[in-house]
Formats: structure tokens, C-alpha cells, sequence
């Protein structure tokens, strides 16, 4: 039958291509080429003969781009497969290299790595053989862009605890990009606790399942302290909150029906007994080209 | 643009005030 | 506190060291977050003020190693891409503004940005720290980074709006702002902790009031500032916000503070607005020894050879005269010794300013007769308080004149001894004729030595 072979896929734009940090499942970083949407993929598949020959039943690859749920690893939701034979059944006797190409491919997610759940994309070389399949996989990873928000208004609102707490809280905008900066105040109009600090958090809601199975896992990404002691009544507290010093991704509301990425801005005054008060607030992140 | 927002200015009152 | 003390000292000492270490191999990133560690021990809660004083010059000594770095840097060509945002992800509020005014004063001085923008911003993002005693020695640190840059020109110098110097508006307002904040968190302090620590948080109070009376300072060395915008940009701002502060240690301080950092020249303009404003001071304040402080800087002026002296058109006594009047009217529980002795410092003002006014020391008789007749008093006891005030009085124009013809011409003179007992009015005669004989004057008229008579009328019955 032939010892195997070894699989490399490589890219025809690898020099030029830019690449990208993503988590991977766990926790480390890789760096993978970067593509957007629209974007056509081509290079070539390589095989190395180990031996003098490999019978095989075919060489196909593909594009794919799935969810993994980790509480279902068994199943994988493909929502985009798109595939190119490379190779009829038959046997090579020597070490070969296929071209390929997939035009303008439809990439309508981000990819993503999360704490119950995984968005990729990856091309696949499977070598079908009458027992085990040889098969290599590159992972890549995908952006979504988004044009500035045409309509992009402020975060005002007044919150309190009756005779206890009120203030006014401001965002500048309600959708961020990802290097942006957030500008806001917190107004006091009525301080009757012993304020310690004041600290904006941001938090990752993953959510992911449907119905009574809906599991929410939060995460706080950053706490950023805005207010060091006690204000009284009447004092501004300004906010500059640079988000390109977080790991943040875009807000991914019911990606393929399977799961939702939000963020929120946890506003938090902690008094000197420990005790929190806190007013949580949605906020859409979105991804920006660069220049 | 990282401009701060504009701001209420406090009355004297409320800067001097003890804590409530 | 001592040990305390002793173990921040030793985490700055250390971080300080790797912080030098880092920049002088280049990583600058790696210097920032030492610095930012360093800085962390400004955070605390547990000094004293001393003792965070203390700590807090040990830091500043190494941010200034810092500060080098990032000019020679800048200096050099390197341009270090969006510091200024950088150093705004530190997580910590209070390392972070540290930072930021470092920064921030690197850019004034490396021309990068605008100098007025900068401005602006820090004295506005310190905001942020309401703690009284950590932000006002953060405050401190800004108003001591920016004491030789402030734009000091009447107009702005530069034409790029993007790299806008400002001018001395922006100046006046950056520091009275930053003024306003620290007295707002100096007179808050009273307030920190429990009723039974008040008066050691009141004498800790008051080991700081140096740090806010640096901002009328920095004010004074302004060079463009001139009479007309002291007149109307700052001392109104200042006063405004010591009257309102309600706060004793904060009003007596400043007030004597005011007096002692701005020119002569410009209180001899300024004098009725600032003599108004003793009148609203809280009742606990002392405002005699306010009061007595500017007359007798005034009176010193007016002796100077090397002053022009009071303007004629300035009436100065009057001026003088008529707030004091005021200020008594609207202080009714000013003890009266207190006010006798506001009387004496205006007698002292007239005989230095107006030697030959006879007339103003009359009115002050006068007017001190007509204030001890408001309040029913009569035969004040030899040894009390009021008594001794008076006597000082009475006296000071026998030793001024040196001449008991010119003592006779003062028509009040006799009404004011009769408010003292007998050995009041028995002491003031014998000083009268001591000094009479010490001057060996004749008195040419019958009518004179009847008045002499009448002077000492306890003698001679």
C-alpha cells in the first residue's frame, strides 16, 4: 500500500500576506494568515512520498469554516465547506505538488476562541486511503470589517439608589472599534456612602446554546480605575479608556444561531465597607481596517 | 479623538460641602 | 509609621533601580511599568502625612530620572510613538497620572505637542483622584513639573494650533483651577476619620497648607500678570473661593498668604475688595492679625526709599478706616480688645503714612470712643485685656509726637482715657507728663497748662 506521506499547504501570497494573533483551545497564541471576506485563497498542496509509493483513493482539499462547541465536541457545525479534487484514486510513485484555488470565498464570521466555544476556518488535504486517511489542516484566521457606524449616539443615563447614590454616567459613543477610546464622565449628584474608588470594567459575555440550555460565561477583560477616594455632590469625574490595550474582540450577535459575543461597560463604586454598586451598560465593538 | 466631555462646573457650596 | 515608611521606601528603592536599569538598556516599556510599580506606593492609605510626604520626595527624585530619559530621547530624534497614550493604560489611577504628568511635561518642553492642550488636560484628568491627601500632593507635583513653563506672554507665540503655547489667561486659569481643587481637598480633610482625631487631623491639616499656598505663589511669578489683571482675573477668583471654603485654617492661611506673595503695589489697589472679604471670614478666624499684617506691610512700603511711596490719590487710611468700621459692624463677636487693637494698628498706619494728620489719629480716637460708648462699657479693670489694648493706644501718639502741644490738639484724646479706671487713667497721666518732662517743652499759654491739667486731671485731684 505504500508508507504515507508527508502534507505542506502553502499559500501562494505567504511572503505578502499579513498574519494574525488568535487564541488556540489552550490558551497559547499562534499566529495564522489573516483574510477577509470576498478573499480567494490559492497556492499549493505538497506531497512527500515517504516510501517508493502511496495507493490512495484520492486527494481532495478543502476550505471549511466551523463551530465547536466544547460541551458537543463531537459535533462540529460546519456553516461553510467548499472542496477541490486535487487527485483521482491512483498511486504516486514520486513526490508531488497540486495547485489549487477557491475564488472570492464567502468568510461571513470572525474567528474566534472562547471558553465554551470556537469559530475556525482551516484548509484540509485529505489523502483517502483504503484504511487511514492521511490529513493535514491549516488554520487561518478571518476578520470581519465594519464601515463606521452611520448613527453613533452617546451613552447618557441617570441611575441611583433612593437617598443613597445618584449619579450620571456618559459614554461619548455607544459602538467602539477596537482602537478606540472611550470618553465619558460620571456626574455625582448625590454621594451619601463612603466612596472608596470607582473603576470601569469591561466584560465578555459569551453566550452560547438556545432555550432553557443558555450558558453565559462572563469574563473581565480589564478594570480600569477612574476615581481614587470619595467625591461629594457636584464633582466630574472625566473617563479615557484606550481599548487597543485590551484583547477585545468585535460584539458577534448569534453567530450561525450558535453562539453571541457581547461586551458591556460594568460602571463599579466600591465603598469603604467592600460593598459594590454597580450599572452595567451594552456596548457594540466592532473591527475597523487599518489604514 | 480623546477630547474630554464637557463637564457641570460644582457650586462652591457643593466643592466646601462636608460629606453627606 | 516608621516602619512603614521604611518598607515603601524600600519597594521605590528597588523598583527605581530596575527602572535605571531598563532605561539604560533601552526597554522602555520595561522602565514604564517599574516606574508605574514605584508609583504604587503613592497609593497608600497607611502614612501619615509625613510620612507620605517623605515618600513621596523619594519618588519624585526618581521620576525625574525618568523625565530625563524621555527628553534626552525626544532631544535626540527618537520620537517614542503615542507616550502620551501609552502611559494612559496603566490600570492604577493614581501611577497613571503620575505618569501622564511626566509625560506630559516632556512634550511641553520637547515642543511636541500644544502646550495649552497639555495643560488643560492634566490639571483636568487629576479630577480623577479625590482622596484629599494623595491628590493633593498630586497636584503638587503638577504645579511643581510646570513652575518654569507656564506660557507667561500676553499673547500666544506660536501659529500652529497644534502646537498653541497658550498665554497667560491660559496660565492664570490653569493654576487657579488647580487652586480650587487642592483647597477643596485640604479643607476636606477635616472631614477624614473619626470626631475624636479632629485636632490631630486639624495640626496635620495645617503642616500642608504649604502645598496649596504654592499656587498663589506660582501666581505671583507670573511677570505679565500686572495690577489690572489682579484686579480683576485673580484676586477675586481667590478670594471667592477662601471666603466660601468656610474653613479657619484655610482662611487665616491664605489670607496672610495673599498678603505676603503679591506686591504692594497691587494690594494698595485691591485694598477694599480684600478688606470686604475680612468681614465675611469664618468667626473663629482672627481677622485683627489679617488686618494688621496688610497695614503694616503697607506702612513699611510707604517708608521705603526706594518706592514711590502711597499715590496721593489713593486714601488709604480712609480706605482703611471705613472697612474696619465695616468689619466690626459685621463681626459682633469680635472681642473688643480685638478691636482696640485694629484702632492701634490705624493710628500706627496714619503716624508712618500720614505724619502730619493729627486729624486721622483724632478720628481714630473717635471712633474708638464711639464704638466702647455702643457697647456700654466704662472704667475698663487695669489689668484686663481691652484695658491693656487701650493703653497701648493712648500711648502711641505721646511717644510718636514727643510733644504734649501737639497731644492737646487731639480733641478725643481725654474722652478715650475716661473709659479706663482710675489707675488706668492714673498711668496714662504719668506717662503723659514723664514724656513732657523727658522733652523739656515749654507751654507758653495759661490755656495750655489748664488742658495739661485737665489731661491729667487723676494726678492732680
Amino acid at each position: 500500500l505504500g508508507q504515507g506521506a508527508d502534507i505542506d499547504i502553502a499559500l501562494d501570497d505567504a511572503a505578502t500576506r499579513k498574519q494574525a494573533e488568535i487564541k488556540t483551545d489552550d490558551g497559547r497564541k499562534e499566529k495564522l494568515y489573516l483574510f477577509y471576506d470576498g478573499e480567494s485563497l490559492t497556492g499549493r498542496v505538497n506531497v512527500t512520498l515517504k516510501g517508493k509509493k502511496l495507493e490512495h483513493q484520492g486527494i481532495r482539499i478543502e476550505f471549511v469554516g466551523q463551530i465547536e462547541l466544547y460541551y458537543d465536541r463531537g459535533n462540529h457545525h460546519e456553516f461553510t465547506s467548499l472542496v477541490k479534487e486535487l487527485a483521482r484514486p491512483g498511486e504516486l510513485t514520486q513526490s508531488t505538488s497540486y495547485p489549487f484555488e477557491f475564488l472570492n470565498v464567502e468568510k461571513p464570521y470572525e474567528s474566534y476562541t472562547g471558553a465554551n466555544v470556537r469559530l475556525r476556518y482551516f484548509l484540509r488535504v485529505t489523502i483517502t486511503k483504503r484504511l487511514t486517511d492521511t490529513v493535514r489542516e491549516m488554520d487561518l484566521v478571518v476578520h470581519t470589517l465594519s464601515h463606521y457606524p452611520e448613527v453613533n449616539s452617546s451613552i447618557k443615563m441617570e441611575v441611583g439608589i433612593e437617598d443613597c447614590l445618584h449619579i450620571e454616567f456618559e459614554y461619548n459613543k455607544s459602538k467602539y472599534h477596537l482602537k478606540d477610546v472611550i470618553v465619558g464622565k460620571i456626574y455625582f449628584l448625590l454621594v451619601r456612602i463612603k466612596i472608596k474608588h470607582m473603576e470601569l470594567a469591561i466584560i465578555k459575555r459569551e453566550t452560547t446554546g438556545s432555550g432553557p440550555n443558555t450558558f453565559n460565561e462572563n469574563e473581565t477583560i480589564a478594570k480600569y480605575e477612574i476615581m481614587d477616594g470619595a467625591p461629594v455632590r457636584g464633582e466630574s469625574i472625566p473617563i479615557r479608556l484606550f481599548l487597543s490595550g485590551y484583547e477585545l474582540t468585535p460584539t458577534m450577535r448569534d453567530v450561525n444561531k450558535k453562539f453571541s459575543v457581547r461586551y458591556y461597560l460594568n460602571l463599579v463604586l466600591v465603598d469603604e465597607e467592600e460593598r459594590r454598586y454597580f450599572k452595567q451598560q451594552e456596548v457594540t465593538l466592532w473591527r475597523k481596517a487599518d489604514k | 479623538d480623546t477630547s474630554r466631555l464637557d463637564s457641570k462646573r460644582q457650586t462652591l457650596d457643593d466643592a466646601y460641602a462636608a460629606p453627606a | 509609621q516608621e516602619k512603614l515608611l521604611e518598607e515603601a521606601q524600600q519597594v521605590v528603592k528597588v523598583q527605581a533601580f530596575q527602572m535605571k536599569r531598563s532605561l539604560d538598556k533601552g526597554k522602555l516599556m520595561d522602565g514604564l511599568k517599574n516606574a508605574s510599580n514605584m508609583l504604587g506606593e503613592l497609593r497608600t492609605s497607611l502614612l501619615s502625612p509625613k510620612g507620605y510626604y517623605e515618600l513621596y520626595m523619594s519618588v519624585c527624585d526618581e521620576l525625574r530620572h525618568l523625565e530625563q530619559y524621555l527628553l534626552d530621547e525626544y532631544q535626540k530624534g527618537h520620537k517614542i510613538a503615542d507616550l502620551y497614550e501609552l502611559v494612559q493604560y496603566a490600570g492604577n489611577i493614581v501611577p497613571r497620572l503620575y505618569l501622564l504628568i511626566t509625560v506630559g511635561i516632556v512634550y511641553i518642553k520637547a515642543h511636541q505637542s500644544s502646550r495649552k492642550d497639555i495643560m488643560k488636560d492634566l490639571v483636568e484628568m487629576c479630577r480623577g483622584v479625590q482622596h484629599p491627601l494623595r491628590g493633593l500632593f498630586l497636584r503638587n507635583y503638577l504645579l511643581q513639573c510646570t513652575r518654569n513653563y507656564l506660557p507667561d506672554t500676553e499673547k500666544d507665540e506660536s501659529d500652529n494650533p497644534e502646537t498653541a503655547g497658550g498665554n497667560i489667561e491660559d496660565s492664570i486659569d490653569f493654576i487657579l483651577l488647580n487652586f480650587a481643587e487642592m483647597n477643596k481637598l485640604w479643607v476636606r480633610m477635616q472631614h477624614q476619620g473619626h470626631s475624636r482625631d479632629w485636632e490631630k487631623r486639624e495640626k496635620e491639616r495645617n503642616e500642608l497648607r504649604i502645598l496649596v499656598g504654592t499656587n498663589l505663589v506660582r501666581l505671583s511669578q507670573l511677570e505679565t500678570v500686572d495690577v489690572e489683571r489682579y484686579k480683576k482675573d485673580i484676586l477675586p477668583e481667590v478670594i471667592e473661593q477662601v471666603v466660601s471654603c468656610r474653613d479657619t485654617i484655610a482662611q487665616e492661611y491664605l489670607m496672610e498668604c495673599i498678603i505676603q506673595v503679591f506686591p504692594d503695589e497691587f494690594h494698595l489697589q485691591t485694598l477694599s475688595m480684600f478688606l470686604k472679604a475680612c468681614a465675611d471670614l469664618n468667626t473663629a478666624v482672627n481677622v485683627k492679625n489679617i488686618i494688621i499684617a496688610m497695614i503694616d506691610r503697607l506702612a513699611l512700603f510707604a517708608c521705603r526709599d526706594d518706592t514711590a511711596g502711597i499715590p496721593s490719590d489713593l486714601k488709604l487710611f480712609d480706605i482703611f478706616s471705613l472697612q474696619i468700621a465695616g468689619i466690626i459692624e459685621a463681626r459682633s463677636d469680635m472681642p473688643t480688645e480685638d478691636i482696640v487693637a485694629l484702632q492701634v494698628s490705624l493710628i500706627n498706619l496714619a503716624l508712618k503714612c500720614y505724619q502730619d494728620r493729627v486729624d486721622y489719629i483724632d478720628k481714630v480716637l473717635e471712633t474708638t470712643a464711639a464704638i466702647f460708648e455702643k457697647l456700654k462699657l466704662e472704667h475698663l479693670k487695669y489689668n484686663s485685656a481691652v484695658a491693656k489694648e487701650l493703653q497701648r493706644l493712648l500711648k502711641i501718639p505721646v511717644d510718636s509726637y514727643n510733644n504734649i502741644l501737639t497731644l492737646l490738639k487731639l480733641q478725643h484724646y481725654v474722652r478715650v482715657v475716661e473709659y479706663l479706671d482710675y489707675e488706668g487713667r492714673k498711668t496714662i497721666s504719668a506717662y503723659i507728663i514723664n514724656n513732657a518732662i523727658d522733652n523739656n517743652l515749654p507751654v507758653p499759654s495759661q490755656e495750655q497748662v489748664d488742658q495739661i491739667l485737665t489731661l491729667v486731671a487723676p494726678l492732680v485731684k
